[in-house]
């Protein structure tokens, strides 16, 4: 399972918060305009959550963040 | 197995619930206006509630807690 | 497996019923107006039963219980 | 794998079978009007009867049980 | 696996046949009027008998027993 | 995986043969008019014979034997 | 894994050949007009000829053996 | 895993090619006019060479080998 | 996963490529003109290369070599 | 899992980030115009970051860096 | 899961990464006009870059790299 993320302009933050007892963030990753991160659910994240403007390619829908 | 949930308003609330022989609140994530957040089923969280406004996505079909 | 209920009006109830021998409940989830609860299958939990004004989604259809 | 069943009026049985080699009922649950429980088949429960007016949705079709 | 049988009228029977080296009736379940079964193939039960105005839904099509 | 045989008229066979390094009869079931037999592939019948008048249910496609 | 094989007319013959380091027959089976073989791929069987005028219904294509 | 064979004219050759470090021929069956082969890969055949006028039945496609 | 290679003209060579550390050939068959050869992906061979005139058929699209 | 990165101009990033409990960069591959890169993701990549224009292709859209 | 290459001229390159910690060229294919290599993700090749005038066939989409 992965789902896609691309940054409308630069300040895009993907965070994974962990897996398991507690939820904390384990990572934050911040795209510049126009990358694009592809990541999946692992074994340490179990939840992802994206500030700023992107457009999020999942299964279940693609999703304009501003819209 | 995963959901997508958008706030419309700042405010929302994801709610983890436990898996296992109790049912009580995990984890309450706080969402921005604007904010997703990409939230999976796992060992410890088998009931998810959303309260505030919001859309959310599921294999199940998109729901506006809205409307 | 999961579903998804969602509260047309305040005073939902979304109920667990026990995995195994027996068969009573061991939670009783009350939903506001409004709010959404997605809702596994799980090791302790084989049956769902809802009462009230919700709309439920499932694999197998979309449930009005007021129509 | 699940069913759903939506009670009509007041006064459905959903019954469940025991799996195994004798074939008796392991629990009755009565559903008032508008009601639904939603049942999985599980180590216990290998065949399930509904008796009264209610519709049953299964991926094998929908039933109204009084057509 | 699992199959529905609704009893047009009282009186139909639905027959489990023993998994195995024999092959013997190891239940006899009778259906009044506009009573469901859902039965799946089980350990005990390889195969199934219908007797009765009954409509059967399985996978491979819907079959009225009187047509 | 299981087959579907309704018997258009009295007197049709459903014939199991046997699993393994011989191939004879295992089990033969005679069914009258309008009874339906749901039958699995098992450990001990990798192969079914019909014979008489019926309609056969499969996932290749439904056959008359009459046609 | 199965597939069906419709006798058109009597003298059909479903011949099993055997799986492993050597291909030799294993069993025949002979049809008559209108009967019908279902028959898996086995640990014994890997491979199938028929001959004669049948019909034969595979999930690759359907074939009539004299067209 | 298999593939259908029907002989258009007799002298079809159906050559199963040996699993393994080396692959060299461990079966030719030759088919008369009609005939038909359902051959499986197995552990033995990893590579099926078809010469003759055939039609030959696979999951990606018909091939007539004379057109 | 297996693919199917027709020789358009004779001289086609179907070429299996070793799986493992090294990337070495382990076998190369000629196909004269309409040959059929259907091959497996194995323990031992992971790349196939086709030279010469043929149609490949495969999940993701059927090529001509030629075209 | 894979993905399919194009490189619209020389200069495009395909950069792997580590699986596990620290998310860092393992690889950074340069391509240069018109080249394509497939890549999976594996025990050792759980995250890809592309920059630089682009086209993506994944299950869950294609995606141009610069659109 | 293998992907195809076409090399619509000559001097083509199909290149396998290595998997594992490290990611360094473990092959190197040449590809004369014409030919075509059906490649599989392997334990040894996680990612695979194509240089030159190619058409790539993958279950994402098809890829012309002079386009
Ligand atoms: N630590 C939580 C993170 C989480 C996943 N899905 C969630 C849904 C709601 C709240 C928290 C979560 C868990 O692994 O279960
Ligand atoms: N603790 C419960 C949580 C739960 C999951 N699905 C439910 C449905 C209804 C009520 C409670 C639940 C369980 O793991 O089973
Ligand atoms: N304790 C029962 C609960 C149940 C599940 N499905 C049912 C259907 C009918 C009646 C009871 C049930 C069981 O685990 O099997
Ligand atoms: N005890 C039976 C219950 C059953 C399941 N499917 C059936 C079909 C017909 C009759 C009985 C049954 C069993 O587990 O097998
Ligand atoms: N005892 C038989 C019952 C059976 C299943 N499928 C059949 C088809 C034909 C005849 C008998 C059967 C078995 O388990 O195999
Ligand atoms: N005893 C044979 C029965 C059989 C199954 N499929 C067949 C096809 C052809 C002939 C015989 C068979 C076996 O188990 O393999
Ligand atoms: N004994 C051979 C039978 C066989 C299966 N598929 C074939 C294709 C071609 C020739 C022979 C075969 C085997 O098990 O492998
Ligand atoms: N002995 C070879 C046979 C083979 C299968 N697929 C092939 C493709 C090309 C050449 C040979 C083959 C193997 O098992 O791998
Ligand atoms: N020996 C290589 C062969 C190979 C498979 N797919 C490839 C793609 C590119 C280059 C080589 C390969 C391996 O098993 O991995
Ligand atoms: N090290 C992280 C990398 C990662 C994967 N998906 C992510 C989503 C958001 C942030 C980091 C990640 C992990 O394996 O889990
Ligand atoms: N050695 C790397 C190769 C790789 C696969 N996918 C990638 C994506 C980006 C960068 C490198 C890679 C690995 O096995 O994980």
């Amino acid at each position: 399972e992965y789902v896609v993320i691309k940054a409308k302009q630069s300040g895009v933050q993907v965070i994974g918060l962990t897996r398991g007892h507690d939820t904390k963030f384990n990572h934050l990753e911040k795209l510049d305009k126009n990358e694009v991160m592809l990541a999946q659910f692992t074994e340490y994240t179990s939840a992802i959550k994206v500030r700023g403007p992107a457009v999020i390619y999942t299964k279940l829908g693609t999703i304009d963040t501003e819209e």
